[in-house]
């Protein structure tokens, strides 16, 4: 995943 | 991972747990809204679809597992355990929560970051759980006596989304390119419905009174 990826919070 | 969204993480954490206790310990759902409950166990199975393709972490794996886990069973035992059901107030908690589910599907499919399936579920889920407390606030405001535990679950409930904003704030200034404008918009009005509970939590705290919120 991006670094900026927001899918890694719940 | 940061203070905030760790912060953010454990106050919801905390807000489920404390609900889980006060319906499994004193076999009790009074003054909490069913509606709110399905609508949350909805934002999680759309939210966390990713379980199985995208792993991050340990620790994310186990907290989608926590919260799929307990918005399910806190919706099983206000719907089918025979001592709890009968402590839900159905007459009271009647606010159609389905015409909330509708207009966040139409929207995510009007506004989305990308146009996947699980992009769009995932942008619902967003939406959705911006609007998932209000069959909760308008129960309390009908039943107005809140009893504690139901005062503090609303009140973790708002906060972890309050300590998001920070997170994102922090995301923002530290992540080059970390823009996601339907994250803040669905998750500041999210937090800004609080903002009267909030208020008058804060008062019956301060004047050491029962909360009451005004009719």
């Amino acid at each position: 995943p991006k670094d900026d990826d927001v899918k890694d919070e719940l | 991972m940061n203070i905030f969204r760790l912060a953010g993480d454990m106050t919801h954490l905390a807000s489920v747990l404390v609900l889980l206790l006060k319906i499994h310990t004193i076999k009790s759902c009074a003054g909490v809204s069913l509606k709110t409950q399905e609508l949350y166990a909805i934002v999680f199975a759309t939210r966390y679809l990713d379980i199985f393709t995208s792993f991050y972490s340990i620790y994310n794996t186990l907290m989608k597992l926590i919260f799929l886990g307990s918005s399910f069973s806190i919706v099983w035992y206000m719907r089918y355990h025979k001592t709890v059901r009968r402590t839900y107030d159905r007459e009271q908690d009647t606010f159609r929560h389905w015409f909330l589910v509708l207009p966040c599907l139409l929207l995510a499919l009007l506004i989305h970051e990308k146009f996947t399936f699980l992009e769009v579920l995932w942008t619902f889920s967003l939406y959705l759980e911006a609007v998932a407390i209000l069959p909760q606030l308008v129960l309390l405001q009908r039943t107005r006596n809140i009893d504690n535990l139901t005062g503090q679950y609303v009140f973790l409930l708002g906060g972890y989304r309050g300590f998001y904003i920070l997170n994102w704030i922090y995301r923002y200034l530290t992540e080059p390119h970390f823009v996601h404008w339907i994250t803040w918009i669905a998750g500041l009005v999210q937090t800004l419905l609080y903002a009267d509970f909030f208020y008058y939590y804060f008062q019956s705290w301060k004047n050491n009174k029962k909360l009451q919120l005004p009719a």
